[in-house]
């Protein structure tokens, strides 16, 4: 049964996306299968692997909406052991009517338990809002990864996140753990170093080891269509995120 | 009446919140009598003036789904001439019941046409989500305001943002129009001057003269629950900040 982890937070433009897609091609690099599963109406982990959303037929819309079969969604990337469920920019209806179905918060669990998807690790890329799609996610996940920046704005977006995470927890999803990720880090600036310990105060152990710096090689490479350990394999976020996935990949071990 | 204008974009954190409470807060400065309205579940923009969202007892929720009158909604900031309609995490439940409402798609505009407030300009903060609020909100308003940043998923929303304004014109509001405000830019980044020459390229005049750069100010200011024109009056992004809001009181003179 592959570890199911979700990529969310409701405070915009923390490297949500950047993260799967590198933590998903990282943890393939040391030998893992990966799935991908783009669930953002903006589509940028689809377009960050050179796919076009518009021409997207089949997305993760179809499951969640009308029981599409994912092994039948999903697609092949240009790089082996890792595959995508697509979106296209019809996920914005999904948002809406996806709450008429009964039950609908775990149609998504229920997808991903009975296809034939044979992966060792299945992530899910989440919009920048705690809705009806968000809410799938983290109740078909084992982990969620919250991704942060050491600003304000951000870390008051902690505060809704982890009211979220006792709901799933009562209502649909009591395993679920989380770790918090500092990306875009600046360690020149007082306020990302400020902030940075505040979050070691009060999150300890629920704060992950690895931290993303800022790096200008995360802004070109979704341009090449490729995740950045392909595109820049020496640069420092590519080394970064490596750190990530094994600091992941050993968690999940232990739990 | 009033100068409606709504500060939207699908891109999450592309400085929505921080260009509604700066070009505010600029405008008032210069005389103008203002109201933001914060939309947002993340409520950030009344988090930025010092209020705390979870003691906000009625808010921009209450006008959308029970059609509380704005003016007895509003209340005063610190700053003399600044009003703010605030939000609270209710928000995301507006989210989702106001399309059950009929005509749900101009229930804003019709609530701030009929109430008493007296300002020159209302500002409205939209969430990263083109959701039945964001609709609302254009609906509402003369001028639709896209801050984005030079990077390839920010430009790539642009073309959902197109899409929306034509649907919007269609249905609701012939007379919006639209302008684009390139923030958080950092000229010596190779990737942002190309893309910034791709958006004059591209937009030619729907494109602001004055561009937003990178400040760390701007992350201080929130922490200080103050605009950045009243925190760093002097600081590259309040001149900027500044030049915007005559840009803007310009072009609206002439349409
Ligand atoms: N470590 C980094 N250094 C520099 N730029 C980065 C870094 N991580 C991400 N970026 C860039 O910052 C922007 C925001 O990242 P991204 O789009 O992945 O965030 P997101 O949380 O998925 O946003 P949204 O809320 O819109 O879904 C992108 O343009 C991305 O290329
Ligand atoms: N010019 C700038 N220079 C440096 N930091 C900035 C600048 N503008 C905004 N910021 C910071 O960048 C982050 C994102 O800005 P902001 O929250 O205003 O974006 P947003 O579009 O409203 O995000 P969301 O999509 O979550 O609503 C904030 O932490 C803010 O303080
Ligand atoms: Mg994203
Ligand atoms: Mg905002």
């Amino acid at each position: 049964m592959a570890i199911i982890i979700s990529i969310a937070n409701e405070k915009g433009g923390v490297a949500k996306t950047t993260t799967a897609l590198s933590l998903g091609a990282a943890m393939v690099e040391s030998g893992a299968r990966v799935l991908l599963i783009d669930l953002d109406a903006q589509a940028n982990l689809t377009l960050a692997l050179g796919i076009e959303p518009g021409k997207v037929q089949r997305s993760a819309g179809n499951i969640l909406l009308e029981s599409a079969q994912p092994s039948l969604v999903s697609r092949e990337t240009g790089i082996p052991g890792l595959d995508i469920i697509p979106a296209n920019n019809e996920m914005v209806y999904t948002e809406r009517y996806l709450p008429s179905r009964p039950g609908y918060e775990t149609v998504l669990r229920k997808a991903l338990q009975d296809s034939e998807l044979d992966y060792d690790f299945i992530i899910l890329d989440c919009p920048p809002f705690l809705g009806s799609v968000t809410m799938n996610a983290l109740s078909a996940s084992n982990l969620l990864l919250m991704p942060t920046q050491a600003e304000y704005f951000s870390v008051y977006a902690l505060r809704n996140m982890m009211y979220l995470i006792r709901r799933v927890r009562a209502q649909t999803n009591p395993q679920l753990t989380y770790r918090l990720l500092i990306t875009m880090f600046d360690r020149r600036n007082r306020i990302h170093r400020t902030l940075s310990e505040q979050l070691h105060t009060t999150f300890a152990d629920g704060l992950l080891q690895t931290v993303i710096e800022t790096d200008t090689r995360l802004r070109e490479s979704p341009i090449a269509g490729l995740p950045v350990i392909y595109h820049s394999p020496k640069t420092r976020s590519a080394v970064q995120y490596r750190a990530l996935a094994q600091e992941i990949m050993d968690y999940v071990k232990e739990t």
